[in-house]
């Protein structure tokens, strides 16, 4: 995971050259060699706290690293994998996003900062990629750059502060604390808030189905 | 379908490019 070279799925579900039931965020990225769209965003987060929360307490919650810890299965269900090394104590060196046993709000930062690089995937340090504002919010929010633009930041958590219309309603951000309050947000963006499990689902499944079908053709042109 | 379209504009210093760099 990682490394340089030519996409070889295979490793992350250890069913090298057969059928995949899974693939990793970081595949996916470079099978397409571009990055993921906004729906897409949107649905890994969904799933991937919907699988967190569902873990419940039981697990100890891990910071994620890379794409690579990111696995979307064939079912559309996306969960996270330890990174390398996460069985033991971090190493030293490990640095911010190295520490193994942090909080929840620490494993939504991290998964928020994954997902912008995956949306970013390709694009030169120099270029930004326009996203919609609602899935920006999001992202600002779960990796916790609202007040490092020393921006209003209040305007999220305050009630009075002129948002009137449902649409500024359904926007209204307050902090993220919790796996479930990254999903009520990505449920808020569909029109009819309850699709969001099945909507999801859908998304991730397609998103497998479809870089299984261009893995498959790639390796026929080989 | 499959394919992702989006704009590019120059990184901003305020933008959140910048500010999910500062973070990692």
């Amino acid at each position: 995971a990682g490394g340089e070279g030519p996409p070889e799925p295979g490793e992350a579900a250890g069913a090298a050259g057969g059928s995949r039931d899974a693939l990793s965020l970081e595949e996916i990225l470079r099978l397409y060699n571009q990055p993921i769209n906004e729906e897409q965003a949107w649905a890994v987060c969904y799933q991937c706290c919907g699988s967190l929360r569902a873990a419940g307490a039981g697990r100890q919650p891990r910071r994620v690293r890379s794409a690579a810890q990111i696995r979307v299965w064939r079912d559309g269900q996306v969960t996270l994998a330890p990174a390398a090394g996460d069985a033991g104590e971090p190493p030293a060196s490990a640095g911010k996003l190295g520490y193994s046993h942090c909080t929840e709000t620490e494993v939504i930062e991290s998964l928020g900062i994954i997902i912008y690089k995956a949306l970013d995937y390709g694009l030169k340090e120099n270029e930004e990629r326009e996203l919609s504002p609602p899935l920006e919010q999001l992202i600002d929010h779960m990796a916790n750059t609202v007040e490092a633009d020393g921006s209003n930041d209040e305007g999220y958590e305050a009630a009075d502060e002129g948002l009137e219309d449902e649409e500024d309603e359904k926007r209204k951000i307050s902090a993220i604390r919790s796996y479930r309050d990254v999903m009520k947000l990505c449920a808020a963006h569909l029109s009819t808030e309850s699709e969001a499990p099945n909507h999801y689902q859908a998304v991730c499944r397609a998103l497998f189905a479809e870089t299984m079908e261009l893995h498959t053709f790639l390796s026929k042109i080989k | 379908k499959g394919k992702s379209l989006y704009k590019i504009k120059p990184r901003h210093d305020s933008g959140i490019k910048a500010k999910i760099s500062m973070k990692t």
